[in-house]
């Protein structure tokens, strides 16, 4: 694991995050729910929670989807290539490549490959960016979230012992972690805390 | 677009799907340094996007394999674990040209992505109060 160049974190007065969505986007509950469980994997290993709003302006986490100059210097390249960017704390930016065929699985589930290699699987994206957001940078464990590339097809959502070690240096472990965690998070969850409780395995 | 499930790609968007806008660096395998190669300045500036290449170097890159090029090939290399040659094979080409992140893996010209582990060892022998350091000679 590693860490942005001073290891940038949210500060301990502001622990209870909110996120929200770009309202141009217009996207379904299905799809939003899919950041809502990836939210929860983070949530459950470190005392941070992170609760849905409405208000995109206001919210600590702003996701969008965009195609191409999105007006941040770092613009999106079409189908594969670069998917998503989410920058470090205290920004909270997190942008996705409109243009990519996202799989909204809605079957929750652990690891596995999808039938066609054409697709991203949206949750495994997510997770992968949440990590940025909370202050981690790559790593070079291959089967570590935070890995910076994904072989089309493939999901890959949970959190590793490389991933979980490196955002509790930053935040600490989350009281009621007691080193396994529940697969799969709850789905309808309006307020992704991680104290959903149920036995789980990294 | 958003599919329940990867059967539902249309099939005309999984087609452009495999055109993914860095297949064209494939075409570099077996490059090395001193060589000169049409197209090589492409390869460059993805590498000074994700951090391999330093961002104060300006972006006109040229088409020769120089040891710019061939550092940061050894760098991405010993990054993601492939052999450290400096030369575009294969493997690493196909490993260049994967969907990912955005994010940088080389952030003010330190990686740490690959020796990132830091060495204190922290024991948290609860889930608040003061924690126990040990750090690793």
């Amino acid at each position: 694991y590693s860490f942005f160049p001073g290891e940038p974190r949210w500060p301990e007065r502001n622990r209870d995050l909110t996120y929200a969505f770009d309202p141009r986007n217009s996207l379904t509950e299905e799809v939003k729910s899919v950041f809502s469980r990836a939210f929860v994997r983070w949530a459950e290993v470190i005392p941070v929670t992170f609760t849905r709003v409405e208000v995109f302006s206001i919210s600590d986490i702003r996701i969008g989807f965009y195609s191409g100059d999105h007006g941040d210097g770092e613009p999106f390249d079409g189908v594969m290539g670069t998917l998503a960017h989410a920058f470090s704390p205290p920004n909270g930016h997190f942008h996705l490549d409109g243009d990519e065929n996202w799989i909204v699985s809605g079957d929750v589930g652990g690891d596995r490959l999808l039938s066609v290699t054409a697709a991203v699987d949206l949750e495994s994206v997510a997770v992968h960016e949440i990590g940025h957001l909370l202050g981690l940078g790559h790593s070079s464990v291959q089967d570590s979230i935070m890995y910076p590339t994904i072989t089309t097809g493939r999901r890959k959502v949970d959190l590793t012992s490389d991933d979980v070690e490196g955002v509790q240096y930053l935040y600490g472990p989350n009281p009621n972690f007691n080193g396994s965690r529940s697969t799969p998070p709850p789905s309808t969850q309006q307020r992704d805390t991680g104290d959903s409780g149920a036995a789980g395995g990294i | 677009g958003f599919y329940p499930n990867s059967s539902a790609i249309p099939p005309d968007l999984r087609r452009n799907a495999t055109e993914n806008v860095w297949n064209s660096f494939m075409n570099f395998t077996g490059c090395h340094a001193g060589m000169k190669v049409n197209g090589l300045y492409k390869l460059k500036q993805y590498f000074q996007h994700f951090g391999y290449i330093r961002q104060t170097l300006p972006k006109n890159f040229t088409d020769d394999f120089d040891d710019i090029l061939k550092n940061a090939v050894e760098t991405y290399q010993r990054n993601f674990h492939l052999n450290i040659t400096g030369e575009l094979d294969e493997l690493t080409l196909k490993h260049v040209v994967m969907p990912r992140c955005g994010v940088p893996d080389i952030v003010n010209g330190t990686s740490t992505m690959h020796n990132g582990r830091r060495r204190t060892y922290e024991v948290s022998f609860s889930g608040k109060g003061p924690r126990f350091h040990a750090v690793k000679r």
